[in-house]
């Protein structure tokens, strides 16, 4: 955990259907790497964060502490990529539908 | 036509399954997972069109679902027919194309002449016996409405020439399927009708035919479309808010569609309320029925599930109810949703 970085970035996160309770319908895949965002959008934020303009204004309203109650732009998905899920529907008929937005490929502040 | 693959062909499928979005699972686990009648075509169909995917990307037919149904066979007058049951199509799914896909058994002549007529024994009597062409395939569907047992409407008809050997094929049903599905008729039965009077055994479960559908679900880029299809448990359950209640504790892990609403829906919220700025929701927590216009502020606090469809009738068969007048298409179209 300590390795970490402090900065909005991504990280690992495998996600095994079994855990949520979907394995009893979903056929494949059993897991996949879905990722997640998390760290800090501190002011000044580092071009690798891929700040919005909103967020670049709104962490400098922050930093500079003029209105009171800003908290600092959220580390959020920003490219993400889909993902083709083989499952049984109610009748138990082999279906296959590709999510969209179901792993992140990149975060950034916004 | 396409060649029926076995098992053995299979592992090619494995490499797909075992790319780096699923390192856990083989073509086996993956086809048990389809069930008993998992060694079919339509399973190993399925299961190639997601190792497609996987290894090039394309979305499937252009569009980002394919549906499979099974079929269900039935002897009436003594003739197999296939009954298939698409009421599990979404609305929201916009039909591309569809095929049926169907197992040719070879005409039942050539054997005969095989019997008869030695490779160089062509002499009259064995030209007589020469029975002549196959008779020709009546591939014939129909479309049955939910509610009645009739037979059903003629959609469509085709004649098909008998392959020389047995032979899985697909034949384009995309506006079969499109016109039953627009006329609400999604119980569809197949026929193939080979025209002799006793077709034989029905065939085995594995050359069972099967239909897939190719859709382009225009509901699938909304926000927490996974949750319709794939999350089949009410994430509201009937006692979430009865005191002691535990999370997740609906006695049907698999509810239907119509209960994944949002809480906000479910509690007669407008959405973005709590968008207000921060000093006004403390506020709002006390007084929130003050936004309400006076019919809801009538509204008792919410009962158990059971209970609110206890009431939903009652406010239906009692015309005289405060809350909600709605008429009986309504509150029929309400509930299926």
């Amino acid at each position: 955990q300590w390795d970490e970085p402090r900065v909005c970035s991504r990280r690992y996160l495998k996600v095994d259907f079994a855990d949520i309770g979907w394995n009893e319908w979903i056929i494949s895949p059993k897991s996949f790497d879905a990722y997640y965002c998390a760290g800090a959008c501190e002011f000044p934020m580092p071009k690798i964060v891929r700040p919005s303009n909103h967020a670049t204004i709104q962490s400098i309203v922050r930093a500079v502490g003029i209105v009171p109650g800003i908290p600092e732009p959220c580390c959020v998905p920003d490219k993400m990529n889909s993902l083709g899920v083989l499952f049984l529907d109610e009748n138990r008929n082999a279906v296959l539908k590709v999510y969209p937005n179901m792993s992140v490929e990149t975060c950034a502040c916004r | 036509g396409h060649r029926g693959p076995s098992w053995s062909s299979l592992p090619s499928a494995a490499a797909g399954l075992q790319g780096d979005r699923d390192s856990q699972q083989s073509p086996g686990d993956a086809a048990a997972a389809l069930g008993p009648g998992a060694q079919d075509m339509v399973a190993i169909h399925m299961l190639r069109l997601y190792e497609k995917y996987n290894r090039r990307g394309a979305p499937p037919g252009g569009g980002n679902t394919v549906r499979s149904f099974r079929a269900r066979l039935e002897m009436i007058d003594q003739k197999p027919v296939y009954f298939f049951n698409l009421t599990s199509m979404q609305d929201s799914e916009m039909i591309l194309t569809a095929a049926f896909h169907f197992y040719s058994e070879p005409p039942r002549w050539p054997r005969a002449r095989e019997v008869f007529c030695k490779p160089r024994a062509k002499n009259a009597s064995c030209r007589l016996l020469t029975p002549g062409l196959p008779a020709r395939l009546h591939l014939i569907f129909r479309s049955l409405s939910q509610n009645t047992a009739t037979q059903g409407l003629l959609r469509g008809a085709m004649a098909l020439t008998p392959p020389p050997r047995g032979l899985w094929q697909a034949k384009d049903i995309s506006s079969i399927i499109k016109a039953a599905r627009r006329d609400g008729e999604l119980l569809l039965s197949a026929q193939l009708d080979t025209g002799e009077k006793d077709p034989g055994v029905p065939r085995p479960s594995s050359h069972m035919p099967y239909i897939l559908v190719y859709a382009n679900d225009l509901a699938i880029s909304e926000p927490n479309s996974v949750a319709v299809s794939l999350q089949r448990y009410d994430p509201f359950p009937a006692g979430d808010f009865e005191p002691g209640a535990a999370p997740n504790s609906s006695a049907d892990p698999r509810v239907r569609r119509a209960a994944q609403v949002s809480k906000p829906l479910q509690d007669n919220e407008l959405p973005g309320l709590d968008e207000r700025p921060a000093p006004a929701l403390h506020a709002q927590n006390f007084h929130k029925h003050e936004f309400w216009s006076s019919p809801f502020r009538a509204l008792k606090p919410r009962t158990g599930r059971k209970d609110r469809k206890k009431k939903d009738q009652d406010t239906f068969t009692a015309a005289s109810s405060q809350v909600l007048d709605f008429d009986e298409k309504t509150m029929q179209k309400a509930r299926r949703r």
